[in-house]
């Protein structure tokens, strides 16, 4: 212990495993929604579902293209079809990864539910919409019908909404959105106002969505996607009026149990804040202010200008957390340094640190911080570990390959 | 750019606070 605090903590290795069966946490309020990984029991069965060693590809695609979001180093312009008349210029973008966590939401009125995909590094709200007028990916509700719903409405190319859009075209009068993720996938469409119904007691008229008339790619039957970064069309932005611009959420330790997303002040009256950092490079993403790390009650000998010159996001659609290189370099050698007492177990894709503990049904581990202004996080056993199987268990983080990234 | 990804936050409430902002932590908020 050092100051009275731990700096090893111990942890069965079954409880980092997700267990067959769903074990849905008790929602913490009537007006928070359920947050469940994708892939996991307690979600729909999804159409496939990627392997570990495909998730943390995926994983660093989303990186590169948030590094490329931030560089400024576009891939060149892009165009989208909505049938073969219709084109719209669309900059790719942000690479989807593996969407991890999915929330179930109503459209129009009367509601129909329809799960998507939520990310703080979007912005642009969409789901996939009759009559399909080119593609429609499978998904496992039926597809929102525009003609169902008594409220809807297609926004003008002359509307404001139409013209802030970043990646906008016409049809007629008839705004349409495009959005290119980083791997291709796109969705286009009727830009749309209808009711969106966030809980039975959190409803929202005029809400504005894409209406997905061509939606291809790596969705893997989510019905769309709630963008929750700092566009004025992010689901947060567009409820900011009656709930002030301010969400939280609560990812669960293992895919066999839920957290929440609840939009409006927290659920949880002891939080501890951190200076959320504004960054011209992408201002619709959220950064964070870390300037440090202990790992077993020591503080790695690192500069705050290591993560300071360079800048740290915050981010939900990420899996694991990427550092400088000097930083990880740091943080593996001490987190080696305390572990000797276990085997070590062959790499997995970026993860460089692995263990077996086949033969161990507790493990010992450093305590691992992050030091942000004004806050520390002290990590539990399920935020330092990334569990392949127990005879691969490994630190889940992983370094950037340069230190300008 | 350094990132903070899913697994470190998982179990904390993480709060986004775009009024003040600020970026909130709250442990041990969900199994």
């Amino acid at each position: 212990k050092a100051n009275g605090e731990s700096t090893f903590g111990a942890v069965r290795i079954t409880s980092l495993v997700p267990s067959l069966g769903c074990s849905p946490s008790k929602a913490p309020g009537h007006s928070s929604l359920p947050v469940v990984q994708r892939n996991g029991p307690c979600a729909a069965k999804s159409v496939s579902k990627p392997n570990h060693l495909q998730s943390l590809a995926q994983d660093s695609l989303r990186v590169a293209s948030l590094q490329e979001i931030v560089s400024g180093v576009s891939r060149g312009n892009d165009t989208v079809l909505l049938g073969s008349q219709i084109s719209i210029p669309a900059r790719s973008g942000l690479y989807l990864g593996t969407g991890n966590y999915v929330i179930t939401v109503g459209f129009g009125t009367p509601t129909k539910s329809q799960t998507v995909i939520f990310d703080t590094g979007s912005n642009v709200n969409w789901i996939q919409c009759k009559p399909c007028l080119v593609s429609c990916y499978s998904q496992q509700e039926p597809l929102f019908d525009p003609l169902l719903s008594s409220t809807y409405r297609n926004v003008t190319c002359a509307a404001s909404a139409c013209l802030e859009l970043t990646s906008r075209g016409c049809s007629g009068t008839t705004c349409l959105y495009g959005v290119t993720y980083g791997d291709g996938s796109s969705t286009v469409g009727f830009l749309a106002i209808d009711t969106f119904t966030l809980t039975s007691t959190k409803v929202f008229s005029n809400f504005i969505f894409g209406c997905g008339q061509n939606n291809r790619g790596l969705f893997r039957g989510a019905a769309g996607l709630i963008g929750l970064g700092r566009s004025p069309y992010s689901l947060n932005s567009q409820t900011a009026s009656s709930l002030g611009n301010i969400f939280s959420y609560c990812l669960p330790s293992t895919s066999s149990s839920t957290g929440y997303l609840n939009i409006g002040n927290p659920l949880r009256t002891t939080v501890a804040y951190t200076p959320m950092i504004t960054d011209s490079r992408a201002p619709t993403l959220y950064f964070i202010d870390l300037v440090g790390i202990t790992v077993g009650g020591t503080r790695l000998e690192l500069s705050p200008t290591v993560f300071q010159s360079v800048g740290t996001i915050i981010d939900s659609g990420t899996v694991i957390t990427r550092l400088p290189p000097a930083a990880y370099s740091a943080l593996r050698t001490a987190f080696r340094a305390a572990m000797t007492q276990y085997p070590l177990a062959p790499a997995a894709s970026i993860l460089d640190t692995c263990y077996d503990f086949r033969n161990s049904a507790t493990l010992t581990y450093p305590v691992i911080k992050l030091l942000y202004t004004n806050l520390e996080v002290t990590l539990p056993a399920t935020g330092v570990f990334y569990v392949i199987s127990s005879a691969q268990v490994c630190l889940a983080f992983a370094g950037n390959s340069d230190s300008s990234q | 750019i350094g990132i903070i990804g899913n697994v470190q936050q998982r179990t904390f409430e993480v709060t986004h606070d775009n009024i003040a902002n600020r970026i909130g932590f709250s442990a041990g908020a969900c199994s």
